[in-house]
């Protein structure tokens, strides 16, 4: 019977996770490998098809090649249009965040902590989930963005004037690694739940609850990675050991955007991200 | 609380969309 409520649970996540992102990891690969050939993502890989791409930036549904402005004089510098992705990118994060709010309070329990704790809890949880959902988007070439309807090479990110063209490199060095894993939506949408009930959250007011959740989450998870696959005795362990590289990672990040208000002026961060991003680490 | 003003708004809100 307890094995019957994990299998319940992992469903019901899955389910919530399906409802709260636009794009699966199902659907990214699917545009990744080419196997949609009637939605091949339009691909940024200079910053020609940048200027000519960048108004469908963020938009969920871009137009097709005969309806699309032909690119004009009266395109900005390509600095700007480097910074005017860079703000979009932001946007969309933003409201990533608010999609993962939205996941988190579906987790069984979770609305029920003490609104501090539900704080707590998301904003040092959320750019790890932020970084696993960004890896179903990466392969060793380069990330989709925009819903799935542009693919940017990882050449041209590294291209960004400093210090922006090193910020995307350990990002794709931890998604090629954690992709070898091969989660599916169903197991990710577990594995994220894991993270975000996580009890050693500094400044946490009630631990135990959050500690009692994570623990029915871990074993439907383990549950769920023996029934997914039945290959990889091993998986669930070398999961949970993604979780020391990923916030090695976070840390990594919020440092670089630290030292990013200190030498670019102009940048201003959203102020959702703001709000998760003060006093962490 | 103040620090953290629009998550608490979009942990206390339906689903509908928050102006972000």
């Amino acid at each position: 019977p307890e094995s019957a409520d994990l299998r319940a649970l992992a469903k019901h996540l899955y389910e919530s996770y399906l409802k709260s992102f636009p794009l699966t990891k199902a659907k990214a690969r699917a545009i990744l490998s080419g196997k949609n050939s009637d939605n091949a993502p339009f691909v940024i890989h200079d910053m020609r098809s940048l200027m000519e791409g960048e108004q469908f930036v963020n938009c969920r549904q871009i137009p097709t090649q005969e309806h699309r402005p032909v690119m004009g004089a009266l395109h900005p510098p390509p600095d700007e249009a480097e910074l005017r992705f860079l703000h979009s990118c932001q946007f969309r994060s933003a409201e990533a965040v608010s999609e993962v709010t939205e996941f988190a309070k579906s987790i069984p329990g979770f609305v029920n902590l003490d609104l501090n704790d539900q704080v707590t809890l998301l904003k040092y949880a959320m750019i790890e989930v932020l970084f696993i959902m960004m890896a179903a988007l990466m392969n060793k070439d380069g990330t989709l963005i925009s819903y799935g309807q542009i693919f940017m090479t990882r050449e041209f990110l590294k291209s960004f004037r400093k210090p922006f063209g090193e910020m995307m490199e350990p990002k794709f060095e931890f998604s090629i690694k954690f992709n070898l894993l091969e989660l599916d939506d169903s197991d990710m949408a577990l594995f994220l739940s894991v993270i975000i009930l996580s009890g050693d959250r500094p400044g946490l007011l009630n631990v135990k609850p959050v500690e009692d959740i994570q623990e029915t989450l871990l074993r439907s998870l383990e549950l769920q990675l023996k029934m997914n696959h039945p290959d990889s005795p091993q998986l669930f362990a070398k999961v949970l050991q993604k979780m020391t590289d990923l916030r090695q990672l976070v840390s990594d990040h919020v440092q670089s955007i630290q030292l990013l208000k200190q030498t670019e002026i102009d940048m201003c961060l959203h102020p959702l991200l703001q709000e998760i991003m003060r006093d962490l680490y | 609380k103040e620090k953290h003003k629009i998550l608490h708004r979009l942990l206390q809100n339906s689903t509908s969309p928050v102006d972000l």
